[in-house]
């Protein structure tokens, strides 16, 4: 069926605290 | 003549591009170094639509890259944000209804159909087309659970020591201080250094503060009304807690003052129209407990009142309240050890919870219904005093 939109690609995210925890590294890393 | 050429400008389709390095420039100042006083006046929530904007023309050329690092940045610096302005009620609230905005967006333009009824057919133009980002949305519902409980730890904090004075010790109701309990008489607020007291009108015009905030940042109105359901919660549990425990306040005539400022307060919610928060509801054991007060106690009749009116309240708590209850005069009799029993004789079926006060920090679970924007996405200008000038409209 040329009509239906084709279907989006979901985008895996981390979660907050997953993304906490790389942001805190990140800091850490930097001077 | 002249021949003038009209050049028709190619239509904004309601989507932002920029290039990725302008991204930390574009969260600096759309995000972290945002002043909520200067959208005074501009559309509620307009960075949330500016990022959707951003997200969307992301999507459309189909780099997932660039959402994902736009959507990571975004949330980070909300984040800094709330932590560096952690005692600010009114950044912690506008940063509440952006992310909130930002939500309702990736659901509203999702092209997911039960999220698209009310959407007219322009909106409907302005969808995602290529990626879902429904982890993305868990994401900033968690995020705007904590940013929710962060506000109520911020208005709490303001409230909570206004609430014994406002609540019990101030007398509005002209010549009542004639008929406290004698002994007790000007002892309001001589536990603290200062004057540290407070009237019921300092906590409603700090009530009425929050709310015009909250309002004005076109926060979600079922959002405000758990606010308030909130903060209607604790005034309950910290003012009964210290009925619960003083001697002082136990009488007929603190019963009256506490009708009158619970009525003040229920004449509040009516005025600003937050009858529907089920924030009366949360004030119930106080407003039995001010009955309590005033009503006689000592046939077996007003013990059957007393028992039929005070169902919010636990036997443990009657009981407590009666035996602190402090005659106004040499007139009124103590209540007495028998009619104590009756009492508990008659409450003895109930199955009470156990402990005597209340939770105040107690808080209810917070939700975000979807609330779909009217607004279309090719409408919205961007005030050049937000320095967004490399965003380019597509």
């Amino acid at each position: 069926n040329s009509q239906r939109p084709r279907p989006r690609v979901l985008l895996k995210a981390p979660t907050l605290a997953e993304m906490e925890e790389m942001n805190t590294s990140e800091e850490e890393e930097s001077p | 003549r002249q021949v003038t050429v009209q050049r028709k400008e190619k239509d904004f389709q309601g989507m932002l591009d920029y290039h990725r390095e302008d991204e930390a420039l574009l969260i600096r100042n759309l995000v972290t170094d945002l002043k909520p006083q200067m959208l005074t006046g501009s559309v509620p929530c307009l960075p949330a639509y500016i990022l959707y904007m951003c997200i969307r023309h992301a999507d459309y050329i189909n780099d997932d890259l660039k959402v994902h690092s736009l959507l990571t940045s975004t949330i980070n610096g909300i984040k800094k944000v709330l932590k560096k302005h952690n005692e600010d009620f009114e950044m912690t609230s506008f940063w509440l209804s952006n992310t909130c905005r930002l939500l309702h967006c990736l659901k509203q333009y999702s092209g997911d159909e039960g999220f698209m009824t009310q959407n007219t057919a322009k909106q409907n133009e302005h969808c995602l087309k290529n990626f879902d980002l429904t982890e993305y949305r868990q994401v900033l519902s968690d995020l705007s659970i904590q940013i929710y409980q962060q506000l109520i730890k911020i208005a709490e904090g303001v409230l909570q020591p206004m609430i014994v004075s406002a609540m019990l010790e101030n007398e509005s109701i002209q010549g009542l201080s004639g008929v406290k309990p004698t002994g007790y008489r000007k002892r309001s607020s001589s536990m603290v250094d200062g004057d540290n007291s407070y009237c019921l009108e300092a906590i409603i015009r700090q009530m009425n503060s929050f709310h015009t905030v909250m309002c004005d940042q076109g926060l979600d109105p079922e959002i405000i009304l758990q606010v308030f359901k909130q903060l209607f919660y604790m005034i309950n549990a910290v003012t009964l807690n210290n009925l619960l425990l003083r001697k002082d306040v136990c009488s007929w005539s603190t019963g009256m003052q506490l009708r009158y400022n619970i009525s003040q307060l229920e004449e509040w919610l009516r005025g600003r129209n937050l009858q529907q928060s089920g924030a009366v509801q949360t004030l119930e054991p106080l407003i039995q407990a001010a009955q309590l007060l005033q009503l006689k106690k000592k046939t077996p009749e007003d013990a059957e009142a007393i028992c039929s009116l005070c169902t919010s309240l636990s036997t443990q708590q009657i009981v407590k309240i009666l035996n602190l209850y402090t005659p106004v005069n040499e007139f009124e009799e103590r209540v007495t050890v028998a009619f104590i029993r009756t009492i508990q004789a008659q409450l003895q079926e109930r199955n009470d919870p156990q402990q005597l006060l209340l939770d105040s920090k107690h808080m209810f679970p917070v939700l975000f219904p979807f609330n779909p924007s009217l607004l279309t996405m090719d409408s919205i200008h961007i005030p050049a005093y937000l320095n967004l000038e490399f965003l380019n409209e597509v």
